[in-house]
């Protein structure tokens, strides 16, 4: 069933987010159609681990996001 | 497998030094740790590692905790265990493993340097993170015994594809080289499943180190090392069934049985098969199946079945039949079993048989990969 995050999972996943799938701060005008840029974070996070493509942080993403893991980036390397 | 854009060594030989070591281990434990996780990649690849004790290693080991100067802090225990660098010169193949981890040299727990090592130094050679979840370079810290690892084929791949397979490797005739193990493919139509099992409303597929776990939710199963959510439990399982009389799933392997409770072995797990009502005789079972109309658990052996009933903790009188008498048209061997909306399947081979158990007619022959969305 769909769960609502935790503060501190929500921060937990920001974190992930930006020092796995290069999450930036998002400025400006929000955009009236699309998913947002975290939205679209966590779907390619989850199409790496092979979730279900929800774009939310549902109990399956955030227990993967809180597996012991390698700090190297996933997807985009850090120069 | 894949890779940082082709960022490769531009020689084969290559130097190591360990700058620092962790106070987990002894000296002798970190050394033998990161000397097997190179050999790894030596075995299958041209590249040769020597260890120098001063100056500047191609690539360059230390323990190290928090911020330390390299824009990518660890966080403290848990969480991130290592990072490294792609080669290249400096910092290039550099591996850094974080120091709050508690890092072990044959325990189980917490994390083990050998895996944690071989994963990072693939990455001081090339590879980036693989999304097959067998793969050492899959980024989840699994548990695998170091003394039976074997590299995967997804990784094999992966450093032959940058730098060729290993040169000194002549298989001698009547003894080719180990094939590396490879992640089951869901859609490989000779697929046969180990074990399957229901857990309150999921459907879980065994088959050696991997299950799959298919939901409704989910559209496509996702697959998962058996070890990353119950290190304790072995791969190869011979059967496995869900409970409902206990909230638990029963996993079998030989003469023992193990009990899942969500991602915990209950305690006082394993037990003997014999703790399940089962005659001295049986050195092993091929399936398991409960019941719900009768509330019954069935164990398959060979060409026979048991009934067990849990709640009376006795096997029921009458028993072993004969699979075919409890399951006409079913002559194979039963090679797993579960129910799912009322029906009952058997597998057998890379087949599945849907029963009725209210007229204990055979209803369909399916392929055993029919759950998982192929």
């Amino acid at each position: 069933l769909p769960i609502t995050p935790s503060k501190e999972d929500e921060v937990l996943a920001e974190t992930y987010l930006k020092r796995f799938y290069n999450l930036t701060e998002e400025t400006g005008p929000t955009a009236r159609q699309g998913p947002s840029q975290r939205s679209r974070k966590v779907q390619e996070m989850q199409k790496f681990f092979g979730l279900k493509l929800t774009g939310t942080l549902d109990a399956e993403t955030l227990a993967m996001m809180k597996k012991p893991r390698c700090g190297l980036p996933d997807v985009h390397i850090g120069h | 497998f894949s890779t940082f854009d082709n960022l490769k060594w531009k020689t084969n030989q290559l130097t190591y030094r360990i700058e620092n070591y962790t106070p987990d281990m002894s000296v002798a434990e970190v050394d033998q740790s990161i000397t097997r996780a190179l050999q790894v990649w030596a075995k299958v690849s041209p590249l040769r590692f020597t260890r120098i004790n001063s100056g500047t290693a191609d690539i360059m080991i230390s323990f190290t905790r928090g911020d330390h100067g390299d824009n990518s802090p660890f966080d403290g225990p848990g969480g991130f265990l290592a990072h490294a660098f792609a080669p290249g010169p400096n910092i290039g193949g550099d591996v850094h493993f974080d120091e709050d981890e508690d890092f072990t040299f044959r325990s189980i727990r917490e994390y083990n340097l050998f895996l944690v090592a071989a994963h990072e130094f693939g990455h001081s050679l090339g590879l980036s993170h693989s999304n097959d979840p067998g793969a050492l370079m899959f980024p989840i810290y699994s548990y695998t015994d170091p003394r039976t690892f074997s590299l995967p084929r997804d990784d094999v791949n992966g450093i032959q594809y940058i730098y060729g397979p290993n040169p000194d490797v002549n298989p001698k005739p009547g003894k080719p080289d180990p094939t590396p193990p490879s992640t089951p493919d869901a859609c490989d139509p000779s697929l046969v499943l180990d074990a399957v099992t229901t857990l309150r409303g999921e459907k879980m597929f065994f088959k050696g180190r991997f299950f799959w776990r298919s939901y409704s939710q989910n559209s496509q199963p996702e697959q998962n090392l058996i070890k990353t959510f119950w290190p304790e439990l072995p791969a190869n399982i011979d059967a496995a069934y869900e409970s409902l009389l206990s909230d638990r799933v029963l996993i079998f392997k030989g003469r023992k049985v193990w009990a899942i409770s969500g991602y915990d072995i209950v305690s006082g797990y394993p037990k003997s098969l014999k703790s399940m009502g089962l005659p001295q005789t049986v050195k092993k079972i091929d399936a398991a199946l409960y019941d719900e109309g009768s509330s019954k658990t069935l164990f398959f052996v060979g060409n026979y079945y048991y009934s067990y009933d849990e709640e009376k903790k006795r096997m029921d009188k009458g028993f072993p039949k004969r699979v075919d008498e409890g399951f006409p048209g079913m002559k194979s061997k039963v090679t797993a079993a579960f129910q799912v909306q009322g029906f009952t399947y058997l597998f057998s081979g890379p087949f599945m048989f849907e029963y009725s158990m209210w007229t204990r007619r055979q209803l369909r022959v399916l392929g055993n990969n029919y759950f998982l969305s192929c």
